[in-house]
């Protein structure tokens, strides 16, 4: 049997560029890596460069809290829908 | 926009206002539903090359292609990832992968802000004139980031992050969420770094009032536009079988009611449903309401979905009553039957009479267009309301603008109503909301930014803020709609936009990205809270005293912290002199019988491009009995000049 697969939201995460490890030639592979650490399946759906510091992307709430622990990272916001007034 | 340059007094001031390129220089982003491209409103004929700066792109997709750009429309994108990641792929038969606009929103709220001159654009007929936006020469750049399941906020920020590297000068969001904190706020946060970049955002307050603290994008970077009422209407008369006439409003055009009257029926009274008085889908009894015209109260449904339902059960017509929610406040719509939108004192009577006798009958009676109407502008009730609920010490919303029964562009793949079962299509239509008086004031940013490329985006607002007028010719204090009293500045902010005034203001209040960073740290917010927000890691100093009040904001909102009624509150502001060189005088007016307001220094000499710096002390000396919200107004003149600024007081 299948065990049930938790449960995925889009996640808009919060980076402090400066915090960027000098190994890392560029803040994308940096994103990419932190990504990686915990999750093996998410991907970026967008990296941002002017508006924020960060990218959004799909994780779950658990995926979400381990990633905000992680040094460099400001916040993992949850995707907000809003309205035309 | 066939009646708002004239109430704006554009068309008098044509000659303020440049023509050549640096007016063509300045470009809009609209972040909406997209844009309909064929839409008359973005004609470039005239305009000459796109700006060398612009580093924009006409983005491919659904019906869309490059050569949808031009001169005038010089950017199209659209953001779906957040959306599609969230509910699935867009589905193309219902909707446009691309920037084409399938919802009307964006192409009404992108040529409000910056359309081309149209002759001869009416809706069927109503408003009937020569449409234009607010800034005819500037550039539109699009980018969708509104689709059927909503406006998302990764999707929003890939917007702003695009139109910040095209290198647009104004924004214009049509749109909002819930309350957040700033650093939680995506909108908010985009707007900071835009802001940074010197480009000005324009949101819309919110639909929710007249409920107070009911205002959204509320941050001291936005410049945050309320709706006001134009002096235009639509009557269509409700005329009923005892003789009693009724003003309503209307935008029907179609096949026309008999000559004499009809049975009239309360959609309350022709239901089973204990809510059959809104005509909700599949409430309203075929065989009570067949050959009538039914009464519906407004609520839960929207106003042109009740016409809907209504004409499919059979009814001939509608009257759409307001309830306490909407009090006199009309809106008009292009309904799908004869109907009559009537306000809340109104549609009392007519119940009265529908409940009194036995075999009621009505006609309803289309005027066409009215303009000149009196007093006017009115706050639209439904507009967002004061105190600011995330930092009560910003006066919120900044201003107000036209954005009741605004006539704009639309899209072809939807009638007027946006009904699916509508399958009318029209150039131009007639809405309201937030929505549209916000693009209003981002184009005349804009048209600002044109004659003042230097000025910053806290300048401009400044501008628009401290010239806009709170009372009529008449002398009479602008009236809210909800209430039929006057307003406040908890519903008007500085007031009605004057664009021909904004252009010389005299002083400005001017901020900086420090400011805004100050002001941060008066919220106590942490490194890393501002390091979301701002993009940097920044350290407020440990023994520095920082103050929301010393903001350099063109309005104060002051606060006395509960405990007691007496206490004194200092609110600190620069000016900046973009005029010629002059003597100006501080005078303080207020309703606030138990605060005393005075200003150090009253006279402030400047020469040009000087600042000068003042402080206003407000010392409350009520009993708990006055705490109630009180308002005022400081206003420096140097004779020629009147730069206005609203207080509210509340405690």
């Amino acid at each position: 049997a299948q065990a049930a697969q938790p449960e995925r939201g889009t996640y808009i995460v919060h980076v402090a560029k400066s915090e960027m490890p000098q190994s890392f030639e560029h803040h994308t592979l940096w994103y990419e890596s932190s990504l990686k650490s915990v999750s093996d399946s998410a991907e970026m759906i967008y990296t941002y460069d002017n508006a924020i510091h960060g990218y959004a992307t799909r994780l779950t709430a658990e995926e979400a809290r381990l990633l905000e622990s992680q040094s460099g990272i400001l916040a993992v916001l949850p995707e907000m829908r809003y309205e035309l007034h | 926009t066939t009646r708002t340059p004239q109430f704006l007094g554009l068309d008098k001031s044509a000659d303020m206002f440049p023509e050549s390129s640096s007016a063509s220089d300045v470009i809009i982003g609209v972040l909406d539903t997209g844009v309909w491209p064929e839409s008359k409103s973005f004609d470039d004929t005239g305009l000459g090359p796109v700006p060398s700066s612009w580093k924009g792109e006409c983005e491919v997709g659904t019906n869309f292609s490059a050569s949808n750009c031009n001169r005038k429309l010089i950017g199209a994108r659209f953001f779906a990832k957040g959306c599609e990641a969230m509910l699935g792929p867009i589905n193309e038969t219902e909707e446009s992968r691309s920037p084409r606009d399938d919802d009307g929103h964006g192409t009404h709220t992108a040529s409000t802000a910056a359309g081309s001159v149209v002759s001869g654009a009416s809706l069927f007929g109503y408003a009937a004139g020569t449409a234009r936006g607010m800034a005819t020469r500037a550039r539109v750049a699009v980018y969708k980031v509104c689709w059927k399941g909503g406006c998302f906020s990764s999707d929003i920020l890939a917007a702003i992050e695009s139109a910040i590297q095209d290198n647009a000068n104004v924004l214009s969001l049509s749109l909002g969420g819930g309350m957040a904190d700033y650093f939680r706020d995506s909108v908010a946060i985009g707007a900071f770094s835009a802001m940074e970049k010197g480009i000005l955002v324009s949101c819309s307050a919110g639909n929710a009032g007249p409920s107070p603290y009911s205002l959204s994008n509320v941050a001291p970077w936005i410049t945050t536009v309320g709706a006001g009422t134009l002096d235009r209407d639509f009557p269509a008369y409700v005329a009923l079988g005892n003789g009693l006439n009724f003003s309503g409003v209307s935008l029907y055009r179609g096949n026309a009611l008999p000559d004499s009257p009809l049975p009239f029926v309360y959609a309350g009274n022709a239901s089973n449903a204990t809510n059959g008085n809104l005509c909700v889908t599949g409430t309203l009894s075929p065989e009570k309401v067949a050959g009538k015209i039914v009464l519906c109260d407004r609520g839960l449904t929207a106003r042109v979905q009740k016409g809907s339902v209504v004409k499919s059960a059979g009814a001939l017509g509608m009257v759409l009553s307001n309830t306490a929610a909407n009090g006199e406040e009309l809106v008009a719509d292009a309904h799908l039957l004869p109907a009559s939108a009537v306000g809340e004192k109104a549609g009392d009577a007519i119940k009265k009479y529908l409940f009194s006798e036995a075999k009621p009958t009505v006609s309803i009676l289309f005027e066409g267009t009215k303009v000149g109407i009196q007093p006017s502008p009115v706050v639209a009730a439904f507009s967002s309301r004061g105190p600011n609920s995330i930092t009560p010490q910003i006066l919120k919303p900044d201003l107000i603008a036209p954005g009741v029964n605004i006539l704009a562009g639309w899209s072809k793949a939807v009638g007027p109503t946006g009904l699916p079962v509508d399958n009318r299509r029209v150039d131009f239509n007639i809405i309201s909301g937030t929505s549209m008086s916000c693009p209003h004031v981002s184009g005349l940013a804009a048209l600002i930014k044109s004659v003042h490329p230097e000025w910053s985006p806290a300048a401009v607002r400044s501008a628009l803020m401290t010239t806009a007028y709170t009372v009529y010719k008449t002398g009479a204090k602008l009236q809210d709609s909800a209430t039929g009293k006057p307003s406040t500045p908890f519903d008007h902010g500085a007031g009605h936009v004057d664009p021909v005034a904004a252009l010389n203001p005299g002083l400005v209040y001017d901020l900086t990205v420090d400011d805004y960073l100050g002001f941060l740290c008066a919220l106590n917010y942490s490194a890393s809270e501002i390091n979301t927000l701002a993009k940097r890691k920044f350290e407020c100093e440990a023994g520095k005293q920082y103050s929301v009040n010393d903001l350099n904001y063109p309005s104060f909102a002051v606060l006395f912290e509960s405990g007691s009624g007496s206490g004194v509150v200092k609110h600190s502001r620069t000016v900046t002199n973009v005029g010629p060189a002059g003597t100006y005088k501080a005078s303080v007016t207020s309703d606030a019988a138990s605060v005393k307001i005075s200003v150090e220094p009253e006279v402030l000499s400047l020469k040009e491009n000087e600042k000068k710096s003042f402080i206003v002390t407000f010392s409350s000396s009520g009993s708990t009995q006055d705490r109630v919200n009180a308002f005022g107004r400081l206003e420096w003149s140097d004779g020629k000049h009147v730069v206005g600024t609203p207080i509210s007081i509340n405690w």
